[in-house]
C-alpha cells in the first residue's frame, strides 16, 4: 500500500463525481440546519 | 385548474419520495430534509405548471440515472428553497 489512505475522504471511487458533490453539499446543509435548530 | 393541479403535483412529489426513499437508506435524514424543503413551499408554487415541470423532470431523471440519485434531490430541495414562504430577505443598510 503505497499509496494507502490518499484519499480518506472519498471513500466511494466508484461513485459519480457530481452526485458524491451534491450528496456532501445535501448533508452539509441538513447537519447546519439541525444545528441552528 | 389550480385545485387538480396542487393533487397531481402532490402525487408526484410523493412518488418523487417514494422512490428516493429506497436509495437514500444510507442517509435516512435527507427524504425528511426534503419534505421539509417541501412543507415551506408556498402553496401557489406548489400548485404551479413550473413545480410540475420540475418534479417531472426530476423524477423521470432520476429513474434513468441513478447515479446521480442526490444531484436531483439536491436540485428539488434548491428550488424548494427559492419558493419558500419563510424566503430569507437580504439585510439592506439605512441610508
Amino acid at each position: 500500500g503505497a499509496h494507502a489512505a490518499e484519499d480518506e475522504e472519498e471513500d466511494d471511487d466508484d461513485e459519480d463525481p457530481e452526485n458524491r458533490i451534491a450528496k456532501k453539499m445535501l448533508l452539509q446543509e441538513i447537519k447546519a440546519g439541525l444545528s441552528s435548530d | 385548474n389550480k385545485a387538480s393541479m396542487s393533487a397531481e403535483n402532490q402525487k408526484l412529489f410523493e412518488e418523487f419520495v417514494d422512490y428516493c426513499s429506497k436509495l437514500t437508506a444510507e442517509h435516512p435524514e435527507v427524504i425528511p430534509f426534503l419534505q421539509k424543503c417541501h412543507s415551506k413551499a408556498n402553496a401557489s408554487y406548489l400548485s404551479s405548471v413550473e413545480f410540475r415541470n420540475t418534479l417531472g423532470r426530476c423524477l423521470a431523471r432520476v429513474q434513468g440515472k441513478q447515479t446521480k440519485l442526490y444531484v436531483y434531490i439536491n436540485e428539488l430541495c434548491t428550488v424548494l428553497k427559492n419558493h419558500s414562504e419563510k424566503k430569507k430577505v437580504p439585510l439592506r443598510t439605512q441610508p
